[in-house]
């Protein structure tokens, strides 16, 4: 398995280091705060209280033989981009930084960062989705040109089959799986009926799901 | 449309204000940030500066009328508790409150929060999945008992097509889209060859997915 460090133990990067863990991997969970660094200590390889703009405790900790440096420093956007830099230089192959906004995330790129994260964004425009009607349960944008949705039957859909609402020509989507009750069918037939209360995850171009969305608020 | 009002402007909640409004329903945003309310004069319908605990106050915005309240107030566990009580006293339906820890998410829930996200956590696990190998692109669960993953085509599937790789027998997976350079495929028939660089993105039960997943750490 690889090896990860993560740098700055907010709510994202404890996130990230417990759950690198529980998947196998070796973590070293470094962060300026001795309390955060303690209820950390059972939940990943190593937790160190140290400063992740300070080179030479970075180079005393071995950072340069980490596979991938995780820098989750949230407010303090100097810390984030002078941990990513000094990272970088010390030969670690990939480091995804988490950034304020579009300038911090600029600034990242230009000193070397591999990816950068909008955490808080991203979940912002998800949850938004799902605020918008209540048939739309879920919305998740898997890039800029296609989003799967997860969507309660629409009242015109209850009793046809696949094959009659004919999804791909009408409405450019795919459906992917059905939820009946709790039950999920990953392979959905193109005879199988939908009922009142069946949940339909579906797949199309970002401009088709929002299409029936828009219809749908 | 449906009538939103967010309070608590910080990255989370600003995210979904924005959202809300560039999709066409009216968002009220508060904010004891003077700054913060500025800067977000231009994203919303109004943005007001004022204490989301402050009775009084929200009863004079006429925050009744909403449809739906976002309590996105962070580290101040005490306000968003405040908060969220007294919103859903004045007969807001529906009101969605952003947690910092379980603790917090079940005092929500005791006092009348509809739904409680932990956006840092859930990003956390999203990212830390796609980490983990780099085969996975992208790893969602939309359910505790079903995921959605991007996977690069494995060597052992190069040449082959959907229906000689049966990936629903085999693995239990639907193969939902295949993406080839830039274009992206949301009806794969089973006689699609699989090409070395495609990305499939796949559906199955959260079980299958891992142990794929695994395979590949
Ligand atoms: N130079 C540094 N070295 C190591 N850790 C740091 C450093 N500066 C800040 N941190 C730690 O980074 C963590 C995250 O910082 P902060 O709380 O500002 O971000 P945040 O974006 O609010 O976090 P989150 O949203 O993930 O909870 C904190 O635990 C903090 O102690
Ligand atoms: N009583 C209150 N009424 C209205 N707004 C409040 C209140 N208390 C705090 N806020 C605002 O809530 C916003 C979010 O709070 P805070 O920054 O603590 O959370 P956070 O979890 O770090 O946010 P995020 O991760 O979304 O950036 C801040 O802009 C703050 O001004």
């Amino acid at each position: 398995n690889r090896h990860f460090v993560v740098i700055g133990l907010g709510r994202f990067g404890s996130s990230i280091a417990k759950t690198l863990y529980s998947l196998g991997n070796e973590v070293l969970a470094i962060d300026t705060d001795e309390e955060i660094v303690q209820s950390m200590a059972d939940s990943v390889t190593h937790a160190v209280q140290a400063d992740g703009t300070d080179e030479a405790t970075l180079k005393s900790l071995g950072i340069r033989n980490f596979d991938v440096a995780v820098v989750t420093i949230g407010s303090d956007v100097q810390s984030s981009v002078m941990a990513t830099l000094i990272i970088k230089e010390l030969g670690v192959k990939y480091v995804i930084t988490k950034a304020q906004n579009e300038l911090h995330a600029k600034i990242l790129y230009k000193i070397g960062a591999d990816r950068v994260v909008f955490p808080e964004r991203d979940m912002g425009v998800r949850v938004a989705h799902n605020l918008c009607s209540s048939n739309i349960l879920d919305y998740i944008e898997l890039s800029p040109d296609y989003s799967i949705m997860e969507i309660t039957a629409l009242k015109e859909w209850e009793g046809k089959s696949l094959r009659e609402l004919s999804m791909r020509s009408r409405y450019g989507l795919n459906v992917m799986a059905i939820k009946k009750n709790n039950d999920i069918n990953i392979s959905p037939n193109a005879d199988d009926i939908i009922e009142a209360g069946d949940t339909l995850v579906v797949i199309g171009g970002t401009k088709e799901v929002s299409m029936i969305e828009k219809e749908q608020m």
